[in-house]
C-alpha cells in the first residue's frame, strides 16, 4: 500500500502516532506508550478504482467493467483501509484493576480504492 | 479543521488536536469506557510488576476473535473490613449488564506468612462469603481447598473455578473471599501478608461476547 508523500495525491496511508502521555492518558493505559491512528487519504480515479494499492485482479475486473460500459465519473471509488490489525492493551479501570485484551481491527496498515 | 491561512503551522496542530479526540474516541468506543477510568486508588508500581508477569507467564496468547473478546484481569485484594476470621479479602469488579462474560479460569494469589520454626502440614480453606444464592452452612460457600506443607512463607495459588463461575454471571460487584487455615494440631499457622509487597490477587481470564453478535442457532 502506497504511503502519503508530498508528491502524490492519490489514495494512500497517512501515518499518525498519538503519545499517550500527550493526551494525559498515560496515568491509566499502562502499555503501550502509545499507538499510530493511520487513516486513509487520497483520489481514487476511475484508472485505479478497486486497486488496494498494488495490481489485483480485483482492480482489473473493475478496470473492464468501466471500459465494457464506457462508465463516465458516475460512481466514484473510495480511498478506504483494506487491512487493519489489532492493538493489545494493559489498562487500569475504574477499580484499579489490571485488564489486558487485543482490540481487532484497531490500526489501519493498508489502503485501497473501492 | 480549517488551517487558519495567517499561520501555516496551525493547520498542523488542527491535525493534531483533531487525531488526538479521535484516539480517545475509538479507544473509549472500543474498550466500551463511557469515559476515561479515575483511578480509585493507586497500585504500588511493584505490585503491577509482578502481577503482570505473571500474566505473561500464563502466555495466554488469543487470537482476536470478533465473536468473543479475550480479556484478563488482575484484581488486588483489599482487606474485608467486616471479616469475622479477620483474613477476609474483597475485590471489585464491574462490567457493563450487556455483556454476556464466560470466566475461563481464575486462580487466587497469596504470600502465606508460616512462621519459621513450624515443619508442618496446614489445611487453607477459601469461601466465597456474603451475597444471595448457593450458600453453604451459613452465608458462604466452598471455594477451595487445599492441604500445603508449610515449608517457611512464599506465594501460593488457588483455582477458584468452577465456583466463581455463577459469580460473574450475577450482578454482584463485589467479590468476597473468607480464609481459614488450620495447622495438623488444629491452631491456625499461616497468616496472609496482605501488605502492599505482597498484595494478595486475582487473576482471571474472560469471553466476552459483544451484545449484537447473535450466533444463529441451527
Amino acid at each position: 500500500s502506497l504511503r502519503c508523500s508530498q508528491n502524490s495525491n492519490l489514495c494512500c496511508r497517512k501515518d499518525y502516532y498519538v503519545d499517550f502521555r500527550d493526551i494525559g492518558w498515560n496515568d491509566w493505559i499502562i502499555k503501550p506508550e502509545g499507538y499510530q491512528i493511520n487513516y486513509c487519504v487520497g483520489q481514487c480515479p476511475l484508472h485505479v478504482a478497486g486497486s488496494p494499492g498494488m495490481a489485483s485482479s480485483f482492480h482489473t475486473a473493475v478496470f473492464n467493467l468501466v471500459k465494457a460500459n464506457n462508465i463516465q465519473a458516475s460512481g466514484h471509488s473510495c480511498c478506504v483501509p483494506t487491512r487493519r490489525r489489532p492493538l493489545s492493551v494493559l489498562y487500569f479501570d475504574r477499580n484499579s484493576n489490571i485488564v489486558k485484551t487485543d482490540i481487532p481491527d484497531m490500526i489501519v496498515d493498508a489502503c485501497g480504492c473501492s | 479543521a480549517a488551517a487558519e491561512p495567517r499561520c501555516p503551522s496551525c493547520g498542523a496542530g488542527a491535525e493534531r488536536r483533531l487525531l488526538e479526540e479521535a484516539a480517545k474516541r475509538q479507544l473509549l468506543e472500543k474498550l466500551r469506557l463511557r469515559e476515561r477510568p479515575r483511578l480509585a486508588h493507586a497500585v504500588p508500581r511493584a505490585a503491577v510488576a509482578r502481577a503482570v508477569r505473571r500474566l505473561q507467564a500464563a502466555g495466554a496468547r488469543r487470537g482476536p476473535d470478533a465473536e468473543e473478546r479475550g480479556y484478563e484481569i488482575i484484581s488486588f485484594a483489599e482487606p474485608e473490613p467486616t471479616s469475622p476470621s479477620g483474613m477476609g479479602l474483597q475485590f471489585q469488579f464491574t462490567h457493563t449488564q450487556d455483556q454476556d462474560v464466560h470466566i475461563l479460569q481464575a486462580q487466587l494469589w497469596l504470600y502465606l506468612q508460616v512462621p519459621r520454626d513450624l515443619v508442618a502440614n496446614l489445611t487453607l480453606s477459601i469461601f466465597l462469603a456474603g451475597g444471595d444464592g448457593d450458600t453453604v452452612g451459613g452465608n458462604r460457600m466452598l471455594l477451595s481447598e487445599r492441604r500445603l506443607s508449610a515449608k517457611g512463607s512464599g506465594w501460593r495459588t488457588f483455582s477458584l473455578m468452577p465456583a466463581l463461575r455463577s459469580f460473574f454471571r450475577g450482578e454482584r460487584r463485589t467479590l468476597r473471599l473468607e480464609l481459614e487455615s488450620r495447622g495438623d494440631r488444629g491452631d491456625v499457622v499461616a497468616t496472609v501478608n496482605a501488605t502492599h509487597s505482597h498484595q494478595p490477587f486475582l487473576v482471571a481470564e474472560a469471553k466476552v461476547r459483544e451484545p449484537g453478535h447473535r450466533v444463529a442457532k441451527r
